[in-house]
């Protein structure tokens, strides 16, 4: 999905 | 990574830093809030739940582990350190916070990135996060004198998030990265803080003591 991010921010 | 990210993350560090100076100097907590601070907690182990899931980070992670463990060694203090926690405002650090806590999860349960444990978390935590403060801000009103530390930790609080803003943006325009859940609760969560910060500049320009309405 568009919304899905890495989470690479704290 | 860009100077902004960075600048807010050692902000963010700044802040914790302060409060912890602040708690082992002058052995007190006054003016802190503790729902606040549990709120914190709460945040940082929802959030950091994958710290090792997830490939480690040089940067990240070693973030990730003093967040956790200074917001929990500040709980610790408040709640148990025979000094400190006499001086804590129980009995005006009123804010029902456990009903931030629900309305976060719900939220979190609908919108999330994915409906996933980890994710659904992580935006409960998101979610959390920018509404934490309200208990602090509050006490704050309610506080006669803010000592200076507690003043600086509240504006290093709310200027960290204002500096993701800032990274969020730089990274739509040069990375072409969209994250609205944390963007929409970034700025709530930094709206939050503009009075504190409109009173705050307005007594460090007057060189007077900072107090709320």
């Amino acid at each position: 999905e568009c919304l899905y991010q890495p989470k690479d921010e704290l | 990574m860009n100077a902004f990210r960075l600048l807010a993350d050692l902000t963010h560090l700044l802040s914790i830093i302060i409060l912890l100076v602040k708690i082992r100097t002058t052995k007190s907590c006054a003016g802190i809030s503790l729902k606040t601070q549990d709120l914190y907690v709460l945040v940082f182990i929802s959030r950091y739940l994958d710290l090792f899931t997830r490939p480690l980070s040089l940067y990240n992670t070693p973030f990730k582990l003093v967040f956790l463990a200074t917001s929990i060694t500040i709980v610790y203090y408040m709640r148990y350190h025979k000094v400190v926690k006499q001086t804590y405002n129980k009995d005006s650090d009123t804010f029902k916070h456990y009903f931030l806590i629900l309305p976060c999860a719900v939220l979190a349960f609908f919108i999330n990135p994915k409906f996933t444990f980890i994710e659904v978390l992580w935006s409960f935590s998101i979610y959390l996060e920018a509404v934490a403060i309200l208990p602090q801000l509050v006490l704050l009103q309610s506080s006669s004198n803010i000592d200076n530390l507690t003043g600086n930790y509240v504006f290093m609080l709310g200027a960290y998030r204002a500096l993701y803003l800032l990274n969020w943006i730089y990274r739509f325009f040069a990375e072409d990265v969209v994250r609205w859940i944390p963007w929409i609760a970034g700025l709530v969560q930094t709206a939050l803080y503009a009075d504190f910060f409109y009173y705050y500049i307005k007594s460090w320009r007057n060189n007077e003591r900072l107090k709320l309405p």
